[in-house]
């Protein structure tokens, strides 16, 4: 699921590639690498407006929940520390 | 840099972006 | 849940914000973004010897997937385009 190196690409795909650049930049910017977004704005040769949200970021936001939820599962979870809350989705 | 930014010095020396579903993620990962 | 400001931070917040800085390193690298790549690291303190892995990277991937899901959900599937496969998922 997660080694797709775009085989087999869905329709939300072109879509997705400009969203995660968009969360790239947001997230750069709030955690404090204002030389590298910029940087990465020019390398992409990225000409749209941009409003960013509020820190830490769509992106920031769902990865920590993704990986909390990661770390939660059941064959990881002693190896990994996880929230008593995404335990109980895992086991859910 | 803010308070979401990463630690300063990550905990192993050679950090490898591994996908974290590969089997053996956990030994090519520490 | 997911518009944490990182109050009530979970656990995993600290590997989850290490794993993040890394895969989005490898996502810059991968996208052609060497520049910034390289800002980034320095930026964040990071001397490290960093392997990534096969192009799209690990983040492109999931974050394909997780768009995919996240357009399929029954409140904004209208409005997004989305996988058969990721609305069968939602409604499972």
């Amino acid at each position: 699921m997660y080694g797709k190196t775009g085989k087999g690409s869905v329709p939300s795909d072109g879509q997705a590639r400009e969203k995660l650049a968009l969360y790239v930049y947001e997230y750069l910017l709030h955690v404090g690498a204002q030389k590298s977004a910029q940087t990465f704005l020019s390398e992409i040769r990225w000409e749209k407006n941009i409003t960013v949200g509020e820190p830490p970021g769509f992106l920031h936001s769902w990865w920590c929940v993704f990986w909390d939820l990661y770390c939660a599962a059941p064959d990881r979870r002693e190896a990994c520390e996880h929230s008593s809350e995404a335990k109980v989705f895992q086991d859910y | 840099l803010s308070e979401y930014a990463p630690p300063p010095n990550p905990n192993a020396d050679h950090l490898v972006a591994a996908n974290p579903f590969d089997d053996n993620y956990s030994a090519i990962s520490y």
